[in-house]
């Protein structure tokens, strides 16, 4: 059948009619973008994991998405993010929990599978490795967007977690 | 959460995932998505997995290699193992999301069982497709 590509923006129990404001055109733009990134690296040949990375990097950098810049936000208002890459080819899998400072951590994950012998590393350990390896780093607050902490303060106040993309108790399964 | 799975010319597969969790989470919390075998998931033999969603359930029923076993020791399509795996399965464990998958002959899967998703995919050959449930 010949190469395919497949991503996601996240989860969520949010209606879509409820995508005010210009939210879901700019939803749709992104995952338009990073679609056409993943398809060149396919259509000149590319690798598979190559095209993965090179998708999520892109919906990484974008705030609509909860990955990297426009990062949700734990209880206590910080960041703390997770990323995992995995190559087909022999089952090789790299992975990082906890960061707060790695601009692009699925890059880090790449590093993690590529030049160590372990699959995960996390917080301080993943940092550390992440500076020894070159990688950009920002200061937490790059992650932080207007639209997160108001999410935080509603998750807040109805003491609840919260998906990528809201909660609506009344439509759980759509 | 944000991911990709892809299969190359060459019959790879590989998947990627990114997240910053869930909002008001407990600090040290980690989900699914770095945890392989549950969100991330590949192997040439089968598949490329990637999911979204309540990160827990998936991290208990071990979603992305659940689905590959079903395909490797079952015999089912992708189709079929990732809708049993989401749709039939992961809601007992009060799991709700969805996953994006590929096998290594270009198939695609994608289900879901939340009221929103945000989905894009093209294969060889195909038009780009993005949609928003």
């Amino acid at each position: 059948m010949g190469w395919a590509l497949a991503i996601h923006g996240g989860a969520g129990l949010v209606r879509r009619d409820a995508l005010t404001g210009g939210r879901e055109e700019r939803c749709l733009a992104t995952l338009n973008a990073a679609l056409a990134v993943g398809r060149s690296v396919l259509e000149r040949g590319g690798s598979a994991l190559e095209a993965v990375q090179a998708a999520v990097v892109h919906l990484e950098d974008d705030p609509v998405f909860n990955a990297g810049r426009g990062s949700v936000l734990t209880a206590t208002g910080t960041v703390e993010m997770d990323a995992a890459i995995a190559d087909g080819r022999g089952r090789r899998a790299g992975a990082v929990a906890g960061i707060t400072t790695v601009r692009n951590a699925i890059l880090l994950a790449r590093e993690v599978m590529d030049h160590t012998p372990h699959v995960m590393l996390i917080g301080q350990g993943a940092e550390d490795f992440a500076r020894q390896r070159g990688l950009q780093t920002v200061d937490p607050a790059w992650f932080v967007v207007e639209e997160r902490i108001e999410q935080l303060e509603r998750a807040r106040a109805a003491d609840r977690f919260e998906l990528d993309h809201g909660s609506e108790d009344k439509d759980v399964y759509g | 959460t944000v991911g990709a799975v892809a299969c190359d010319a060459d019959g790879h597969v590989a998947t990627a995932t990114s997240t910053g969790g869930m909002n008001n989470k407990r600090p040290g919390r980690v989900g699914d998505s770095p945890i392989i075998g549950a969100g991330t998931f590949a192997d040439d033999a089968t598949c490329a997995v990637g999911g979204t969603g309540h990160g827990e359930p998936f991290i208990r029923l071990g979603v992305g290699a659940r689905v590959a076993a079903l395909m490797e020791l079952a015999g089912l399509s992708l189709e079929e193992a990732a809708r049993r795996v989401i749709v039939d399965e992961l809601p007992k464990l009060g799991g709700q999301g969805g996953l994006i998958a590929v096998d290594r002959h270009g198939n695609v899967a994608l289900p879901f069982n939340t009221a929103g998703m945000f989905r894009g995919w093209v294969q060889q050959g195909g038009e780009p497709t993005v949609a928003i449930w």
